[in-house]
């Protein structure tokens, strides 16, 4: 009877958030938010890593730059906010 | 603080704004005044004025839309996105959308504004006491009808301060039902309804119609959602249902279970595993003030900031007592400047509990019974009015004149009427935004057109024109051609069929309303048409075809032959004792 409770996650009719990874919902962020795709000085879209946008998103919210999806981070994205995005190219 | 490419900004300082909707979760006073201090955080700081506009286009448009609301930004559900808005410009450009998906609040739990009782509309007081009880939401308990109410105090038994809680029963908002009450069962698409329902639209809003037949009447309004309604989910609106069955177990209460987000939600009916309905359950909620302040620094032309104090830091924080940051501040004003010499408008009443425009507003009647232990009361539909505000003690009246034979005083945003004819009794206070919204509360002149009923009203440089509720302007008076240099209107005079006699200082213009332009061959000057009357009057009205001038609390009578005949108090003409 001490065995812990499996936990059973349900999707939900209508509900628009859908169950992800931290890494899927930080990818989809740095997205929406400006931080993946940004101009080069010839004017050529050019994409970021993930380590790269990961540090303009840190440098951005006033977080320690590590590069890294560590917890701070995390608890950052997931921090409700404003649709305007934070890079604007 | 970071400003859009360009430095994006608007041309002019004068910035209006227009509520297109608002959301089921507050009351709209509570909306509108949230937005007027949202707007007042940049005002204080730069020289940026802003106006309220009830039709037309606006630079800054407001309006509360769920997922695909019309842009190509749809909103995401429950929490992550709040709201958006655009850097100034034309078109969509300015505009501020909130996702109605959130639970919008003060930020710190239900802010639940009353109805008729006797609490002159003040917000639940959660938790409440009645009959040895606690109550942490509105009920119906004591109650034949179904009303949900509040008490407004901590203990119901002690202060006995109650009013009604937003329901469907009470009154519905926007849509052409003039505010009236659901009335259940409807008929809609010939098929019946008994409760609210979203059925015919795709926004997900809740609606009923406000006849017994929609087909036939086509009459509607929105439903407000009820403080234990649930959030989002599939089930907007409707109240969690305990117990309910989810996974073959029971729950009584909000539950997280099933979510890897840990929000607490809860089913709608009795059984998840069979009907599946679902909502979020009502938590703090986010402020609309702190939000939409933010949104406005948006549509001023501020962009995302990285100081994590500052208010156009990009994530939601809850801050009880509000100030500016520095960093908000340097950033405004690098785009229009700091504030320059004192506030332009002068104190006026509370718009805390400033009522909705009319159309929202629940419909004059009384509910049917109170509360078990409460003594009938008169029930308040207008916004309460200071009664100590005492017109018989103004020492000068903002402006005066008569309106469908009866004099009207204004003063502060408040009027009140007199009559010489009939019931000779003075009426008021009234609020002036109840029956002309848009006007600011200090007038310099208001006058009624003699062919075609419109109501006239000037202020400072801008005239407003209305006919009933509806409204055109503000537009500044130089587009009558009045010169530019002239700073204020302060009387008015008709005279015939279609021209008025526009007053300031020591001249007079002729408008002719058909036109809306200044006649050839003025200004002139009072003294040669009007001699013997003060130069400095403040207030000129006609009045039983005497012509008025006001000095202080003195007036001074003209007959038509242009001699002063009587030279009395204001006060007589308000039949003060």
């Amino acid at each position: 009877w001490c065995h812990p409770i499996k936990t059973i996650f349900v999707t939900f009719p209508g509900d628009v958030i859908k169950n992800m990874t931290d890494f899927e919902l930080a990818e989809s962020y740095l997205k929406r938010f400006g931080y993946m795709e940004i101009l080069d000085k010839s004017g050529q879209q050019g994409a970021l890593s993930t380590s790269k946008a990961l540090r303009r998103l840190q440098n951005q919210l006033g977080l320690k730059e590590t590069g890294k999806l560590d917890q701070p981070t995390i608890d950052a994205i997931k921090t409700p906010r404003c649709g305007v995005p934070d890079v604007r190219n | 603080y970071q400003t859009f490419d360009g430095d994006l900004k608007w041309d002019h300082n004068d910035i209006t704004y227009r509520i297109l909707s608002y959301s089921p979760d507050l009351d709209a006073s509570i909306i509108d005044d949230a937005f007027v201090r949202a707007f007042k955080v940049w005002s204080d700081v730069t020289p940026l004025t802003f106006t309220r506009l009830y039709n037309g286009i606006a630079d800054i448009m407001i309006s509360f839309g769920k997922k695909d609301h019309g842009d190509f930004y749809p909103f995401d559900g429950k929490d992550g996105l709040l709201a958006h808005a655009y850097p100034p410009g034309e078109g969509v450009q300015g505009d501020a959308h909130f996702d109605d998906d959130e639970y919008w609040t003060l930020g710190s739990g239900p802010a639940i504004k009353t109805y008729y009782g006797n609490a002159e509309g003040a917000l639940c007081h959660f938790p409440f006491r009645f009959e040895g009880k606690s109550y942490s939401t509105c009920t119906t308990e004591g109650r034949e009808d179904g009303l949900p109410w509040c008490a407004t105090t901590a203990d119901y038994g002690k202060d006995g301060k109650y009013g009604f809680c937003p329901s469907e029963l009470l009154y519905t908002f926007d849509g052409n039902g003039d505010g009236q009450e659901c009335v259940f069962p409807f008929v809609f698409e010939g098929k019946t309804y008994t409760s609210c329902t979203t059925e015919g639209r795709d926004d997900g809003y809740r609606w009923c119609a406000t006849t017994a037949n929609f087909d036939q009447d086509k009459k509607y309004g929105f439903c407000p959602n009820r403080d234990t309604a649930v959030i989002g989910g599939n089930s907007e609106g409707e109240p969690c249902q305990f117990p309910f069955s989810f996974l073959g177990k029971t729950y009584t209460s909000c539950t997280s279970e099933g979510r890897s987000d840990g929000k607490l939600w809860c089913a709608t009916t009795s059984n998840y595993d069979k009907d599946s309905k679902w909502g979020f359950c009502p938590d703090k909620g986010y402020s609309l003030f702190l939000v939409a302040a933010h949104e406005f620094g948006h549509a001023l032309g501020l962009e995302h900031s990285n100081i994590q104090d500052a208010l156009m830091y990009p994530m939601y924080k809850y801050i009880a007592d509000f100030s500016l940051h520095q960093d908000d501040i340097e950033g405004i004003q690098y785009l229009y400047g700091p504030k320059t010499g004192p506030d332009p408008t002068p104190p006026k009443p509370s718009t805390t509990t400033t009522s909705p425009v009319s159309t929202l507003k629940p419909t004059k009647k009384t509910p049917n019974t109170t509360p078990s232990t409460t003594p009938t009361t008169t029930p308040s539909v207008y916004t309460p009015v200071d009664p100590s505000v005492d017109p018989c003690k103004v020492d000068k009246f903002d402006a005066i004149t008569e309106i469908q034979g009866e004099l009207h005083f204004f003063k502060d945003g408040y009027y009140w009427k007199s009559s010489n004819r009939g019931n000779k009794a003075r009426k008021g206070p009234f609020m002036v935004s109840e029956r002309w919204p848009a006007l600011p509360a200090k007038l310099d002149t208001a006058f009624e057109g003699s062919l075609t009923n419109k109501m006239y009203f000037f202020a400072g440089t801008k005239f407003w024109v209305f006919t009933g509720k509806n409204v055109l302007g503000p537009r500044r008076i130089e587009k009558l051609g009045l010169p530019v240099s002239l700073k204020k209107v302060e009387g008015a005079l008709q005279r015939g069929k279609g021209k008025v006699l526009l007053f300031s200082g020591e001249n007079y213009w002729s408008l002719d309303l058909k036109t809306q332009q200044i006649d050839k061959g003025y200004p002139r000057h009072i003294d040669v048409t009007f001699p013997e009357v003060p130069m400095d009057a403040h207030d000129v009205f006609l009045y039983n075809r005497n012509y008025y001038f006001c000095r202080d609390i003195y007036y001074w009578r003209m007959t038509s032959k242009r001699q002063v005949d009587k030279v009395g108090y204001v006060y007589e003409l308000l039949n003060c004792p």
